[in-house]
Formats: C-alpha cells, structure tokens, sequence
C-alpha cells in the first residue's frame, strides 16, 4: 500500500509544470524515503533529478517499494482539475497498474477523485558521481529566469563565467551580442534576493538556451536557484523545494567541435 | 560547438 498526503497539492502541480516540457513520461519511484524521479529528457541532453522526502509529507505511508511510470501529461490533466488550495491524496496498491489522486478542498465541501492508468517504463537510472564544484552560485531565481530568457533572444547558448569579481551571461548571435554581469550582493534582510558565489576558481562554460529555459519553469518552486559549474562537468542547477526536498537539473555543457 | 549527451557523464547503474 502506497499513500502520500500533501495539504499543498500547488506545490506538486509546480513540481509538474517544472518538469513536463522535458518529459513526456516518468516513472516515480515511491519508497519510505520519500519519491524520487530521474529521467533523461528524450535528447539525452540534460537529467532531471527530483527528491520528495516522506517527512516532508502530512501523511506518508510506502509498505513497499513501488515504480509508477506515469505520462506526464495525463498527469497533468488530473492535477489541472485540483484547485490551488486542494489537499492531495496519491494512493496505490501493491503491483497496481493504476494510481489515484483525491482532491479535497480547504473546507472540506468538495472531494473529488481521478484514478489514472500506470504505465510499464523501461527506464535506465544514471549514477551521478560526487563533484567537487568550481563554483556554486545562489540567485534569486527570478533574476536567473530574467537573464536566460533575454539572452535567448540573441543566440542558440548562453557561456555562463564565474569569477571572484562576479557571474557574467553572455550570448552572441546574428543581430549582436548581450551580456549580463550579477555583482555578488548580501542582503540579510532579504537573504532570498542575494546573489552570493562560493569560488574554488573561475569557470567559463556553454550552454544551450533551450534547456535553461526550460529548467526556469520551475522559478516558482523556489525563491532562491543554485547554479555548480566545474569544467568538463554538467551543469547542477538546483531549485529547493521548500521542507519538501528538491528538483535539480543536470546539463551537458557545449563543447568545441 | 557540438552538444554531447548527459549519459557520457553519468554512469549507468
């Protein structure tokens, strides 16, 4: 028996609407941790890696371990029919091919409940080796949003550069160039609008625009966005979920041809 | 520049 409760259903929609421009289906894999997701997106370019603890949960109960490959876009269909302020319930039997989601609203005057049909995913799991960073950079993440959506317009990547002095954007194309340049900046009142960088050296690395856009999708999960370069080493670019757990991304950067 | 893909980075398990 698998059973997940979240007051705040919102949060699981944002997880989803983070995610489902890079994959059509996943498989969600449910223990007493919690539920965490890896997947590819289908060029095999960048990894999508979500962690969901089970105490992060108002009610978590996982008897045994359990894979639910599921299309993402039927998923969304079904959290399309949650309102914003819905509790949700997951539930599944052991070896069930279906899963069901109840939405109860705030007052407890609406409960509504879609079952939806599981899917046999083939999928391949990934080993992601400890990195030492170069750099790790902490940003608002709506700046960062900001920033890779204006640079897009100027080219196909973006070389992102670190140094001590700051972190500068930059992308060059047919009508010109654009760059954009963050100072680090504390603010302790606000600390989610600093901008704040842990340098072991400078980094210079490209990446494609496509893919960052995409992972800014997931801008409202989180306040705060953490990008780790290091050379010849995929990009991290990690939104916290509050108490819940996390939703990192990982991208391959450029390389000279 | 060429776009390599994320599995030659990452082992698989």
């Amino acid at each position: 028996m698998f059973e997940a409760r979240l007051v705040n259903s919102s949060t699981f929609r944002k997880v989803l609407d983070a995610i489902k421009d890079l994959l059509n289906e996943a498989s969600f894999d449910c223990s007493e941790n919690g539920i965490q997701l890896q997947a590819m997106d289908s060029s095999h370019v960048s990894l999508v890696s979500l962690n969901l603890k089970s105490d992060g949960f108002d009610k978590f109960r996982c008897d045994r371990n359990l894979t639910m490959g599921m299309n993402l876009t039927s998923l969304g269909k079904v959290f399309k029919c949650s309102g914003a302020d819905d509790t949700v319930t997951m539930k599944a039997q052991d070896y069930a091919d279906t899963v069901t989601f109840m939405f109860e609203s705030k007052k407890q005057d609406k409960i509504s409940d879609y079952e939806m049909k599981l899917m046999n995913l083939d999928q391949e799991h990934l080993g992601i080796p400890d990195t030492e960073f170069s750099c790790i950079i902490k940003m608002p993440s709506i700046e960062f949003a900001r920033i890779i959506r204006d640079l897009s317009q100027f080219g196909e990547s973006i070389v992102i550069s670190c140094t001590k002095e700051g972190v500068k954007f930059s992308a060059q194309g047919d009508i010109g160039t654009g760059n954009v340049k963050l100072a680090q900046t504390h603010n302790f009142d606000k600390e989610e609008e600093s901008v704040t960088i842990d340098l072991q050296e400078p980094v210079a690395l490209t990446f494609a625009c496509q893919y960052l856009n995409s992972f800014t999708k997931a801008t409202p999960l989180s306040n705060q966005v953490k990008l780790s370069m290091c050379e010849n080493v995929p990009l991290v670019v990690e939104y916290q979920i509050p108490e819940l757990g996390h939703l990192r991304f990982y991208l391959a950067p450029k390389i000279e041809e | 520049m060429a776009q390599p893909s994320i599995a030659c980075y990452f082992n698989n398990r």
